[in-house]
């Protein structure tokens, strides 16, 4: 049987503030080698996410604000989600993380690609 | 039986040239999505990788030229590669991506943590 999201999730999460500049999210992605970044608000809702991506795109497009630039419609998992489910939305919208969130949309993990394809040696 | 290397692959990789400035490379990442673009030289041989991370960082460090952000020492696979050796190297340089090299490190394709992790769901 497959894991649920909560085996696999990472609970250390690196979050940005909804007021933070470009140039802070690029030194956080930067700091901690992590491509995808929730954005939260002043009560630590997810509102958005980030990505090494769309600040490659910044660059291309030479937008000058984080709102310009995070995607608002984010893609979330359950802690108690069944692992294909997850699979299968990191195909459909070609996205390679997916916060976890709780009942309040905090954030209390993120599930990636990378992480899952290490399970792959380990189930034989 | 784990599949190889060229099992997994995508074939139609997106390189740009060595002499391609920031603005080109985040300009192709943009447009096709994807986040690792091998560098390749006049000869089209491999010389460097460039990432949405490595631009992301130019963007904290302020940096102008490619040839500054892009990796040199590129971590590649062979097409004949078990999964289990490439899902290894991925994992021990927390890189997401390697590019398929052949005799003379021409890009003969693409392996990454996003096309392994659809695996899971289908090995059961
Ligand atoms: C389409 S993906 C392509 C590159 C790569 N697969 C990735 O995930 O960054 C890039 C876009 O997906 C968005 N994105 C990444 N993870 C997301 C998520 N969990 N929910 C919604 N959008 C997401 C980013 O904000 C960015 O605009
Ligand atoms: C350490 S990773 C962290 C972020 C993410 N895991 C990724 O692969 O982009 C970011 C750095 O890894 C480098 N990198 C990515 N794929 C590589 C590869 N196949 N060989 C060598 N360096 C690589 C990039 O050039 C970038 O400087």
């Amino acid at each position: 049987e497959l894991p649920l999201v909560k085996d696999v999730m990472t609970r250390e999460v690196k979050t940005i503030s909804e007021r933070a500049s470009i140039g802070d999210a690029a030194k956080l992605i930067m700091e901690t080698q992590i491509t995808h970044i929730p954005v939260i608000s002043k009560e630590s809702k997810l509102v958005g996410i980030v990505t090494a991506w769309d600040i490659s795109t910044a660059v291309a497009k030479r937008h000058e604000d984080l709102a310009e630039i995070m995607t608002r419609k984010v893609m979330t998992a359950d802690p108690e989600e069944p692992l294909e489910l997850v699979i299968r939305k990191l195909e459909k919208y070609n996205i390679s993380a997916l916060p976890v969130i709780d009942k309040d949309r905090k954030v209390i993990g993120m599930i990636t690609s990378d992480e899952i394809s290490k399970l792959i040696g380990k189930r034989g």
